[in-house]
């Protein structure tokens, strides 16, 4: 489903170059569920923003089944960001000013659909994140954890077959962490492919496979055996 | 050292109240390490900007040494905020078109040191949170622990007497956040005093205190034996 060959990301800054990726190759088949672990600034973000394909290398080449990424046109481009890709930013990336429903909305008016059934769809999103009731606040008037799961329920709510999370329970309590890990597991046993970028060793017993990065190069590639 | 009696904050949004604050009453004193938990949307945050003279609460009493907060003068306030209190905020709040050394600069300049003396503190500090070489970046060029680590080094410049830390090793991976612990546990032991909002039970064994809150209100106040 996803292929990575010889990947580079590759800052010049002046006279210090930043070797975000440093020659990463990697392949995740379809229903994987895989974390991502690593220091902080060791390129895991970068990573996942390649997969996302928000983010263009510097070098190396990116497959999504089958498709070379950088040979896709842009209407190519947006389908996968907008319909199968559902992304957890780790941090956030809500809008401000729109209220906490219309940025959970945004997929779905991409997806097409007509404003009753957006409402309905992203009331129960936010419901399933416990957030029912701040629908009509913005952003700034939630805590920190309170933004982070209207980010969480702004990825879920288009159903997309792959969801990229970084760090998507930062933020939150050990209960409720818990609460989105089960929703992840779901959607990962619905055929899904879950891709989650951790610090937490807990929750990345959840997946089934650890990706360990460390200075922008593939450490280690482990199947996880405990459950 | 710090004393709140019965607050109250309140946010009146249309028919619905949120009670952040629901009756808070505590006293923490000199060289105190104390961590906050509870959680998500519990009120530790609006309960720390309180504490750190960032916000005023509907109701309620806040002394500081004796002295009443509401009954200060603008100069006492902003001479508590700049000078007796570091604050981790839990987005970081770095300013995004000033360089990294910059911002870190900023409570030496409140404290009239002269440009030499600041660079070199300012060096120093970045140094001690592993990011030597990264100061004339800006923060949208970091990773986002490298953002947190900015906001750490920001808020232990001045070497304040009261450290108010919100989630400070959240989006850090355990070996760079027992690092930044470790800081924390040598300004307590330095005769500063410490409080600590955090979701992580072992960031939290750190402290000799943990305070419990849930729904704006004190759960728990416990002395923790173990360590
Ligand atoms: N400006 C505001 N307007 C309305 N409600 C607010 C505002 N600021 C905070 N709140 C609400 O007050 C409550 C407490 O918020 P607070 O940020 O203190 O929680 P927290 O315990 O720090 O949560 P987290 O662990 O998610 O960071 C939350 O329900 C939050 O939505
Ligand atoms: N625009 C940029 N310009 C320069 N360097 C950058 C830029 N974006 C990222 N980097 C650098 O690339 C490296 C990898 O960053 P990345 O965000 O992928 O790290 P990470 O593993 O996600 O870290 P964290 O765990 O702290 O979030 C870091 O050293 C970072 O500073
Ligand atoms: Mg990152
Ligand atoms: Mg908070």
């Amino acid at each position: 489903m996803i292929r990575i060959e010889n990947m580079y990301k590759i800052y010049n800054m002046g006279d210090n170059e930043v070797r975000a990726l440093d020659g990463v190759s990697l392949h995740i088949g379809a229903n994987e569920f895989v974390s991502i672990v690593g220091p902080s600034g060791s390129g895991k973000s970068t990573l996942m923003n390649m997969i996302g394909c928000l983010d263009t290398p510097t070098e190396g080449k990116y497959y999504i089944d089958g498709t070379e990424v950088s040979q896709m046109r842009d209407d190519q481009l947006a389908e996968i960001r907008n319909r199968k890709v559902g992304f957890i930013f780790q941090s956030y990336n809500l809008l401000g000013r729109l209220t906490v429903l219309e940025n959970v909305e945004l997929p779905l008016i991409y997806a097409g659909l007509a404003k009753n059934e957006r409402r309905h769809l992203a009331k129960e999103a936010l419901k399933k994140v416990g957030l029912e009731g701040r629908e009509h606040h913005r952003p700034n008037q939630l805590s920190g954890g309170q933004q982070q799961r209207v980010a969480i329920a702004r990825a879920l709510v288009n159903k997309p077959s792959l969801i990229l999370a970084d760090e998507p329970t930062g933020a939150l309590d050990s209960k409720t962490g818990e609460e989105i890990m089960q929703m992840l597991r779901e959607i990962h046993q619905e055929g899904n492919t879950v891709v989650l970028i951790t610090h937490d060793k807990e929750i990345a017993k959840n997946a089934k496979r650890m990706i360990s990065i460390h200075d922008g190069k593939i450490f280690s590639d482990c199947e996880v055996k405990y459950a």
